[in-house]
C-alpha cells in the first residue's frame, strides 16, 4: 500500500 | 521493522494483554482508570482508521485489530460487566478526560503534517496517545497501594513508547527523509510523563517493597 513513512508504524 | 520497534510493540501488546488478563480472571478493575482506557479506544479507533485502506503487512493489520480490540474490551467489561464494574473506583477516577480529547482535537486542527481527515485524525491519536495515561497516573496517586498487575501494566505501557524512540533514532540514521517532528515529540513527551512512576517502580523493585 502507499503508505507514507511514520504511518508504517502502529 | 526493526529490534526496537517490534520489542515496543510486543511491549504494548503484554501490557493490554495483562490487564485483559487481569481483568478477565479476578474478574476486578481496582486501581485502574476508565478514563485512560477509553482515551486509548479513541487513539487507537482515530490511528487506525485506514486498516481496511491502506495494507502495510499481515504483521500491521493484526496488531492493530489486536490494539482496538483489547482497548474496547477492556471499556466494555469496566462500564458494563456487573461483577468488574463493582470494583471500579468511581470517586476516586474523577480526571476531566474529555478536556484532554478536546484540546487534542484543537492542536491536531492547528498542527499537522497534511490537512486531510484521515492525517489530522491520526495527529489527534498522536497527541491524545500522549497525555492518555494523566487519568491513570492521578489515581495511581490517590489509591493508597495498587496491586503488581496493575504496576505492570502501566510500566510495560510507559515503556513501549521509550522502545519507540530508540526505533525512530535507529530509523533516522538508516533511512534518508525519516524525520517525523510530531510522532518524535509527542512520543518524548508520553515517556517523559512516566518518569516519576518509573523511579517509584524501580526503588520499590530494588527494595523489593509494594509499589505506593
Amino acid at each position: 500500500g502507499s503508505v507514507s513513512g511514520s504511518h508504517d508504524e502502529l | 521493522m526493526n529490534i526496537f520497534r517490534l520489542a515496543g510493540d510486543m511491549t504494548h501488546m503484554f501490557s493490554v494483554l495483562v490487564l485483559l488478563l487481569k481483568i478477565h480472571t479476578i474478574k476486578s478493575c481496582a486501581g485502574v482508570s476508565v478514563k485512560t482506557q477509553e482515551l486509548y479506544a479513541i487513539v487507537f479507533a482515530t490511528r487506525y482508521l485506514d486498516i481496511f485502506t491502506s495494507f502495510v503487512s499481515i504483521y500491521n493489520t493484526f496488531m492493530k485489530l489486536v490494539f482496538l480490540g483489547s482497548s474496547f474490551s477492556i471499556v466494555w467489561y469496566m462500564r458494563y460487566h456487573k461483577a468488574v464494574h463493582r470494583t471500579y473506583d468511581r470517586e476516586q477516577d474523577t480526571f476531566r478526560h474529555w478536556f484532554l480529547v478536546l484540546s487534542c482535537l484543537l492542536l491536531a486542527l492547528l498542527i499537522h503534517e497534511k490537512f486531510t481527515f484521515l492525517e489530522v485524525l491520526w495527529t489527534f491519536s498522536l497527541y491524545l496517545e500522549a497525555v492518555a495515561i494523566l487519568p491513570q497516573l492521578v489515581l495511581l496517586q490517590r489509591t493508597r497501594n495498587i496491586d503488581n498487575l496493575t504496576g505492570q501494566y502501566i510500566f510495560l505501557l510507559g515503556g513501549y513508547r521509550g522502545l519507540y524512540i530508540l526505533n525512530w533514532i535507529y530509523r533516522y540514521f538508516t533511512e534518508p527523509h525519516f524525520v517525523h517532528w510530531i510522532t518524535w515529540i509527542t512520543g518524548l513527551v508520553q515517556t517523559l510523563l512516566y518518569a516519576d512512576f518509573f523511579y517509584y517502580y524501580f526503588l520499590s523493585w530494588k527494595n523489593n517493597k509494594k509499589l505506593n
